[in-house]
């Protein structure tokens, strides 16, 4: 299964 | 201060088109260079990035920065009173709780004036690096909204591959499976049918499709659009403005 990943994981909030 | 006009109230018109689906409340950032807007969609799938370059207005002063958070729905209704070739200017004294929207048509000796309601709003940034993509296409906007158009009759889902043979955009579904394979071409007389790939090394992702299907609003506003992709990174689609851009950052699918 594939599911969609927030953009959290791939960019440090700040 | 902000005092920003544009000739034709049609230009905010469809950016604001082109974003609202994603966008509920969010905050635009004003100074002398321009608006700019950096804002999450609700399930963090997306990133609207804005920039209006004071260029891009006919007459633009911001004396000091000013935000204006506004709930993009609102500001579209407001909107929809403006005929498309009104002369439209923003208006907003410092640290006044109201937008100021008048929309002018010279020859018929109409002013409209609208006051939006101004919000303060605690907004999440995300911090995006510079990024060498590992493909990049250029092509045209209403081809890549059409080709996710078909697609998404099939599936919930796109998988886009670029290679040096091109790019394929491909779904699979319940009742079949397509794909639309485009090829790198030169047109001369219609350069923006043109497709152009820079590669470093081919990529393969996949995509949620009624995402992508709301980030194609925004081909209205650009005959081409820039698609960058990274295996394992978000996606990076750019519609350029005559002077700035609306760019998403799209969070793609991934394996269990």
């Amino acid at each position: 299964h594939k599911h969609q990943d927030p953009l959290e994981r791939f960019y440090n909030g700040h | 201060m902000l005092e920003a006009k544009l000739d034709a109230a049609s230009q905010l018109k469809k950016i604001v088109e082109a974003i609202r689906d994603m966008l509920g409340e969010c905050n635009i950032e004003c100074n002398e260079t321009g608006l700019a807007l950096q804002s999450l969609d609700k399930s963090h799938i997306v990133l609207v990035s804005l920039l209006l370059g004071s260029d891009g207005f006919s007459e633009y002063r911001c004396d000091r920065g000013v935000t204006l958070g506004l709930n993009i729905n609102s500001l579209a209704t407001v909107l929809r009173c403006a005929n498309n070739d009104d002369i439209l200017t923003l208006r907003s004294e410092d640290r006044a709780n109201e937008l100021i929207l008048t929309f002018e048509d010279s020859k018929a000796d109409r002013i409209s004036e609208f006051n939006l309601r101004l919000m303060d709003i605690d907004q999440e940034y995300l911090a995006i690096p510079e990024t060498e993509y590992a493909a990049t296409v250029v092509m045209s906007a209403a081809v890549l909204q059409r080709t996710l158009r078909d697609l998404s009759a099939l599936s919930e889902a796109v998988t886009i591959e670029i290679d040096k043979e091109g790019i394929r955009f491909s779904a699979e579904g319940d009742l079949g499976k397509g794909s639309t394979h485009f090829k790198p071409c030169v047109d001369m007389e219609n350069a923006e049918n043109s497709i152009n790939i820079t590669l470093s090394e081919p990529v393969s992702l996949s995509f949620n499709l009624q995402y992508f299907s709301n980030i194609t609003k925004a081909s209205s506003l650009s005959s081409t659009v820039t698609l960058q992709m990274t295996a394992g990174m978000p996606a990076q689609i750019e519609y350029k403005l005559p002077s700035g851009h609306v760019r998403y950052y799209f969070a793609p699918k991934i394996e269990d």
